[in-house]
């Protein structure tokens, strides 16, 4: 871990009042390296480790703590500073029914999401949500988001697939209205950023639909590639939030942090697992630590 | 990048960023750069553009192709097991490959040992239907083994060529989900002798560093035979497979390079490097 490489950087090291310049430098090499196995972006580890060498210099060493135990602290209070010190609520202040879309990359948990979050509003926020499975291009995705929505006895909008999937959310907003639910939860299909005619399509769900929350559902183990996914998801549509799925591995989730940097928006939620109740509300502290190894 | 005339720390840097941004990973990343500055030391590389060829070689040394075929041999059917994490492409692969040898005449038949994911049955039908596939599918939430066991009972009855058995995604810290991968993979054998006879590993090119634990993980469980990279259509690299590769000596025989039923290519070292590159 981190924590055991720096107390190695710093095992020659005893009784000094302060980090200087050159146990530092050592450190911070070590950081650098860390965030990169722990898949931050190569720029974002750049920037990184610049702001932590600024609080680093003339630190001094706390007499409770090591010299690594400083470093690794002002790491930590980094990393979460980043991320995001407060845990930001989904922005549900609108005249009913609320839209939440999701969207993001091929296979990042989207369809699962929806309904997880659709009980979280159920279950936890006493909501009454509507699923819209509006993916009509992949095999067999209606079904899936209705097969969710049957076991969780959360009512879905029964959409054509020859409709296209503006149209589907138009009728489903309208179904959404009639039916009195306060959120509707849409599903889009998977799509690559660099799409620009489902890039334009999601805009067009924007514009008829007027989401409360864009949520970009990716996938914790994500490389070097999250900034660009991010970066052009939020550049396209603006990004309200960030869903991190499939947490519950043993991925590092350097994405987070590569996600937060290049985007400046919250990550709202992790998916910790395939079950519709395995959704956990973000915890920046645990992906620091989780990051440090 | 290489547009100086002279191999500096700067050029050594940018080359290191040019792997790191890639998913190359950092112990291989800084292996590769570091034989080039010995070389760069040593005064034998001195020209950048020299340079930048002598690392795509070496990189493609590295990178292992098996011809990005399946080669069926002649005991018929041979039976391909597609395991991965979750939403990599398993199901979206197989139907893929399916289309390539029902195209040309074989008997294919699938199994659809996916029996947990909401609608992974329909979603398999379905590409079953499209490239002219016998799917042999059970209840939703019935056993995996026994799926897999009629499929093979299934393809020899029907003198199948090639069987490709679709599993649950899963991710490779799951204990008890690996093991249950391990008794699809017996009850193979219990069908047919030798069964199967080869082990797919998909892995996403969006991946990070975890794609190598994937790698390790899977081999230890049920030792991979080949692997397959998808989602290079997008801007990822997938650079983690140079690790893998280098470590794992496993062959990469396909690239997914789209959603559509012919978006499978065979992979090539060369041209995968040059992307890396690009
Ligand atoms: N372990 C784990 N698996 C997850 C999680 N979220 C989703 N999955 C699984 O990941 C796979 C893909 O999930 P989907 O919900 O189909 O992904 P998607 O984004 O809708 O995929 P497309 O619609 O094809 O783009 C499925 O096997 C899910 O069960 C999670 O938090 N943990
Ligand atoms: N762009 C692109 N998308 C792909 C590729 N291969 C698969 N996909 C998409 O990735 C998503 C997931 O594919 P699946 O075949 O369902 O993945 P899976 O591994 O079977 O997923 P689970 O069974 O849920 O674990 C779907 O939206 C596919 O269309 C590829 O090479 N490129
Ligand atoms: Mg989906
Ligand atoms: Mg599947």
């Amino acid at each position: 871990s981190l924590s055991d490489k720096l107390a190695d950087v710093f095992k020659s090291l005893t009784g000094k009042g302060k980090l200087n310049e050159k146990d530092i430098e050592a450190a911070l090499k070590q950081v650098r390296m860390a965030l990169l196995e722990a898949d931050v972006n190569f720029r974002v580890v750049k920037q990184f480790v610049a702001d932590v060498r600024v609080r680093a210099m003339g630190q001094e060493v706390a007499r409770s703590l090591t010299p690594d135990q400083t470093v690794v602290k002002i790491v930590r209070e980094e990393l979460v500073r980043v991320m995001g010190e407060t845990c930001e609520e989904l922005d549900l202040r609108a005249a009913p029914p609320v839209p939440i879309l999701l969207v993001g990359l091929q296979g990042s948990g989207k369809t699962t999401t929806a309904g997880k979050l659709a009980l979280y509003l159920k279950k936890k926020l006493r909501r009454s949500p509507y699923l819209v499975p509006a993916d009509v291009y992949r095999p067999a995705a209606v079904e899936q988001l209705k097969k969710i929505a049957t076991d969780l006895d959360i009512p879905v909008f029964d959409t054509d697939v020859n409709d296209d999937p503006v149209e589907v959310c138009k009728k489903a907003g309208e179904a959404a209205r009639i039916g009195g639910y306060d959120t509707i939860i849409i599903d889009t299909a998977g799509r690559l950023h660099i799409d620009e005619e489902l890039m334009g399509e999601l805009g067009r769900i924007k514009e008829a639909l007027d989401p409360n929350e864009i949520l970009l559902v990716a996938d914790a183990m994500t490389g070097q590639d999250a900034v660009n996914v991010a970066g052009e998801f939020d550049r396209a549509l603006g990004l309200t939030g960030v869903v991190l799925s499939k947490m519950d591995g043993d991925a590092r989730g350097g994405a987070a942090l590569s996600v937060r940097a290049v985007t400046g928006k919250p990550i709202k939620f992790v998916g910790m697992g395939e079950k519709s109740d395995a959704l956990e509300v973000f915890a920046p502290d645990r992906v620091a630590s989780r990051i440090l190894g | 990048l290489f547009g100086k005339p002279v191999v500096d720390e700067e050029t050594l840097e940018a080359l290191e960023e040019v792997l790191l941004t890639a998913d190359i990973g950092v112990a291989t990343s800084m292996k590769l750069v570091e034989e080039v500055a010995e070389r760069v030391r040593r005064k034998e590389l001195t020209d950048p553009e020299v340079l930048r060829v002598h690392l795509k070689t070496r990189i493609a040394e590295i990178l292992i192709e098996d011809e990005g075929h399946l080669d069926l041999g002649p005991k018929r059917p041979y039976v391909v097991l597609v395991v991965g994490v979750n939403g990599v492409g398993k199901t979206t692969t197989i139907g893929k490959i399916a289309a390539q040898f029902t195209a040309r005449g074989d008997k294919v038949v699938i199994g659809a040992a996916d029996t947990f994911r909401a609608a992974a049955i329909e979603q398999l039908a379905i590409w079953g239907e499209r490239v002219g596939a016998q799917v042999i599918k059970h209840e939703h939430g019935s056993d995996p083994a026994a799926v897999t066991f009629d499929t093979l009972e299934a393809a020899k009855a029907r003198g199948a060529d090639l069987v490709l058995i679709d599993t649950a995604g899963r991710l490779h810290t799951k204990t008890n989900l690996m093991e249950e991968m391990k008794k699809i993979r017996r009850v193979a054998g219990k069908a047919i002798e030798g069964a199967p006879h080869e082990v797919m590993l998909v892995l996403d090119s969006t991946t990070g560093q975890n794609a190598i634990s994937q790698a390790k993980t899977f081999n230890e469980t049920i030792t991979v035979d080949s692997i397959v990279l998808t989602k290079l259509d997008g801007t990822a690299k997938g650079g983690v497979i140079v690790g893998i590769c280098d470590e794992l000596k496993i062959p990469v025989k396909f690239i997914g390079i789209g959603e559509q039923v012919d978006d499978l290519r065979p992979f090539n070292a060369a041209e995968f490097v040059e992307a890396l590159f690009s």
